[in-house]
């Protein structure tokens, strides 16, 4: 159970503080407007309005105090720094900041944030890959052409056993491997090679990049 | 190669016409904003200044001949259903909007979308069960409690055999299968039981996260 501080609560960082509370952890939750504050009340530990590039605010609330401290402000790249600076000089082990694009994550890591996420780049990323391939699901990259993707079984497949399909059998042969089959909510690991197909069953497949992509086509 | 149009060209529309462009796409990029469209300009097939919830502006782009539009205006909801409706009533086969949350997404669905969107949620959720496994580079969700992780092999095991270290053997008996190992740039799927982990290997395992977190945690 950690203490965490999360200070901007738009879109990115009231999920993130949400759920960190929902996994257990006592989470501060800051922001200079008031309406935000308040539909923070009771999905956080504590929730309180103020303005965080005021040092003597974090110092009062204890900030110095907590284990991790998450920046989510979002378009104000210049309080987004300055709190950044404030709570690395508060000495708070482990600084999270969001940034809007390079030359504002540069700055962040330069003054000592531990990670720098783009949120908004990263799934306009995600969401180009994912685009042309609505069967595949979610994708996770190992190498550039080698990676895990959640698939949507295709209609050709249906009614198919795995075998039959050609997706059985040891992936090290193949280059392609068929680790877990979801069905509803039931999940087989390593399921066999007679398992028949069926509409709406989700398969996690390990494999080059190109070997998936033909599972996926019509 | 298809065509798509991205309305609204934040740091999310952006990166997604950016990403497609490169991928071999045709892109037209549209925006209200002059100073958002031409830092588009030579990234994207075509970027052009224009209000989005204007219907003869889009005829006169063509867009009711695109294969995709893509409606990544953010914080104005209204603009975002007014384009949404207006795509979806010009005949674009289908359309990816995204939501600031869940009454914005739902009446995106209602109103035709194929596919809603919320870009700074998922990755406040991602951070947010991300941060206090640093091992643990990513992660893909079959349910909640079951998922495929990306991992770096602990200090623990490092010159341990996969055996050794109890990450080998059949999936589906430990409920925990080691699918992929990764050195450098060389990807092995299913490695043998008695390879030999160093330190910078990157595993990739399947199975339930109670698991998973056994071998994640010091
Ligand atoms: N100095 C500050 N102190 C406290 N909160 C702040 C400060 N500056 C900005 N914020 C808050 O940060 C939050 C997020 O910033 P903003 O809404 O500008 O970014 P955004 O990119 O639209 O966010 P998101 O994409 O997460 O919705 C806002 O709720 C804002 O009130
Ligand atoms: N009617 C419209 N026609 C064209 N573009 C529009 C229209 N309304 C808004 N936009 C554009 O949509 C873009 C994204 O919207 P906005 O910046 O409000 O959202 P955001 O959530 O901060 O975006 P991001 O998180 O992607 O940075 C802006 O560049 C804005 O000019």
């Amino acid at each position: 159970k950690k203490q965490v501080t999360v200070v901007g609560l738009g879109r990115f960082g009231s999920r993130i503080a949400r759920t960190l509370y929902q996994l257990g952890h006592d989470v501060m939750a800051i922001d200079q407007d008031e309406a935000r504050v308040q539909q923070m009340m009771g999905e956080v530990t504590y929730a309180v309005r103020g303005d965080a590039t005021n040092e003597a605010v974090l110092r009062e609330l204890g900030v110095h105090n907590f284990d991790v401290a998450i920046v989510a402000i979002g378009t104000n790249v210049q309080a987004s720094i300055m709190v950044s600076v404030l709570l690395k000089t508060m000495g708070i082990p482990y600084i999270v900041s969001r940034a809007n694009n390079e030359l504002h994550g540069n700055t962040l890591e330069r003054i000592g944030c531990n990670k720098v996420v783009y949120p908004e780049m990263e799934m306009g990323v995600r969401l180009a890959h994912g685009l042309f391939n609505p069967n595949v699901q979610e994708h996770m990259e190992i190498t550039p052409s080698f990676g895990i993707s959640r698939i949507a079984v295709p209609d050709k497949y249906t009614g198919m056993a795995l075998a039959e399909a050609g997706l059985a059998g040891k992936g090290d042969r193949n280059g392609l491997l068929v680790v877990a089959l979801k069905r509803g909510d039931e999940v087989t690991l390593s399921p066999d090679p007679d398992e028949k197909l069926l509409v709406g069953d989700i398969l996690v497949v390990v494999g080059w990049d190109n070997l998936v992509s033909k599972i996926t086509t019509t």
